[in-house]
């Protein structure tokens, strides 16, 4: 199993639709200063509800749709980002988070998995079914080795505990 | 919840002083602050990089400090492996030498899971198989790159 | 006292609004929370790299934001001007154009002062005139080697 | 003016006498992780008295004295810096600290000018003659650059009033 292509919707600083099909083993991603690499891994975790606004570097929800879009006055605007996993050669699963934001800023999240709705809890056991756990450091962000280190011991030891 | 909790203590222990041999060419391991109550207390990574006397995190460098935290991350990912990981700039604090173990590592790795990793270091760059080139130009959108797929290695 | 606060501050953002346009290649300024009364607030750093919105620190990226924080830091050092400065692997977070655009700055202000840089980057290594070589074998004291004093610049 | 060389006596990861010798301009030190380049720094504030134990990441001032030296068990353990600099071609001016730390632990630590024994009080009034000032961020630490990212609106102010 591995995550064979993202796709990207108004999301931060990717406008339009953004496709990036991706490869099994190592792949890096590079580029100036503020080019939006670590927009990519915050897209990873919004679409599959691994982190919260702050953990994306976004005040609130709606912070993450592209601003050119906020901009242009439409009465709603929407990110939107898929992400398709390969689970063999022939099967694929999908999970898709859209995000609605009225010129009100009142707004809508919804989680779909292979276009079927579902809530946070359910992607989260089928997550955890493949062994993808929100605490389990997949996603290790800019600052994240850097609080390992200064955190006390007791956040530490409660690493542990979470994923005993 | 004592038997759990020291099941996983135990494996991720071994984890880390693997992997800090491993990284760092030294020796570390995990101290519990209570061993006898686990929860009353913390957790406190303790290491000797090569040739140095034992030592906390605090007196350490920030090079070491890094490298230690790290075996750390990865001692937690082996006892639950995962299909993929991301890391974002996890060897900004590592010299050159440091950086091309820590890319070995990986490359090792993922054989058996995805890694996708952010980086601006030259050796992280040249040990991956593929890279991904992301850029933006004055007032535009992001735009990806380089989207070289045929694999260099 | 409020005064001299302001003719500090006015001095520090006029800095600060020079160097973030050579650094970055943006605008930025200094703001105060509350301008009639400086000490009932605080200040913020605003800035907008090449071509994108007036951004606070907080949205930025981590490279943004060190550039950012380095050209207050040397707007308060020609305020104050001194003989000498040290840092301290100020360049960790930047990609190498970046790096290069602060070692060229670095290269300018040394002509005015003396610049004693802890750098592990490459492109910081060449800009120097000389570099002083530190290493510790396993076990040993820290040697200071390859005090190469033949400026090659 | 500039500095012209460093003297480390017993100064953490540096055991015995090193003199290193430095030029005007621009000199960078670099070094594998763990070598000791951070420590050369600890070695100028110490000497002149720019930060505390904790700015110089030690627990406690007893802690900078060369570990080699502690455990030789000698009755009373020494580190000294001398840091000379140049006001002109013919003139020099040296600032000297001298750490003794007895075997139980107590210490004293005194300043010397041009090694006439003086306060840390005089000591900082001719460093200000000089433009040498402690939170002028002469030095800037592995970790300066990202406490001024993270510190309040208010911290950052008083920055500029202390200048002032
Ligand atoms: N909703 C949004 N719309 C448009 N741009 C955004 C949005 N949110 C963030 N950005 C921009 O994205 C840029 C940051 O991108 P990102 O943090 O991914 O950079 P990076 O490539 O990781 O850089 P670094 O190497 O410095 O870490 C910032 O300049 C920020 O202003
Ligand atoms: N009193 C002491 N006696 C001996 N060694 C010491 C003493 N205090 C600190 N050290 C050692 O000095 C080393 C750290 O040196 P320093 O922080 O200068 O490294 P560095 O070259 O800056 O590395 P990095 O590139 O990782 O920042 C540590 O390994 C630490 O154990
Ligand atoms: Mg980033
Ligand atoms: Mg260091």
């Amino acid at each position: 199993m591995y995550i064979k292509q993202l796709e990207l919707t108004n999301f931060k600083s990717f406008g339009g639709t953004t496709v990036i099909p991706l490869l099994p083993g190592f792949t890096v991603i590079s580029g100036p200063n503020g080019s939006g690499k670590s927009n990519l891994l915050d897209a990873l975790l919004f679409a599959l509800g691994l982190a919260g606004s702050k953990g994306m570097r976004a005040e609130r929800l709606p912070d993450l749709v592209n601003h050119s879009q906020t901009r242009r006055g439409h009465s709603v605007v929407e990110t939107r980002v898929t992400v398709t996993f390969a689970l063999d050669v022939e099967t694929e699963w999908r999970v898709t988070r859209r995000l609605r934001v009225t010129k009100q800023g009142t707004y809508t999240s919804t989680y779909a998995v292979n276009d079927q709705p579902c809530t946070l809890n359910e992607l989260h056991d089928q997550l955890q079914a493949f062994c993808i756990y929100p605490q389990g450091y997949n996603v290790v962000l800019q600052g994240d080795v850097t609080s390992i280190i200064s955190m006390n011991a007791k956040a530490r030891r409660e690493i542990i505990d979470e994923l005993a | 919840r004592h038997q759990s909790f020291r099941e996983a203590f135990d494996a991720v222990n071994a984890n880390f002083q693997t992997i800090f041999a491993t990284l760092s060419d030294g020796d570390g391991y995990l101290q519990l602050e209570s061993p006898e109550d686990p929860f009353a207390g913390g957790l406190n990574l303790v290491a000797h990089p090569k040739g140095k006397p034992v030592q906390r995190l605090a007196s350490m460098s920030g090079g070491e400090k890094s490298l230690t935290a790290l075996s750390f991350i990865f001692a937690l990912q082996r006892y639950r492996p995962s299909p993929f990981y991301a890391f974002d700039e996890v060897d900004m604090f590592l010299d050159g030498a440091n950086v091309e173990r820590l890319a070995k590592m990986i490359q090792q790795q993922s054989q058996e899971a995805q890694f996708i990793v952010v980086s601006l270091r030259r050796p992280m760059i040249e040990a991956a198989q593929r890279t991904i080139g992301v850029t933006q130009a004055r007032g535009q959108h992001t735009q990806v790159i380089g989207l070289d797929l045929t694999a260099h290695h």
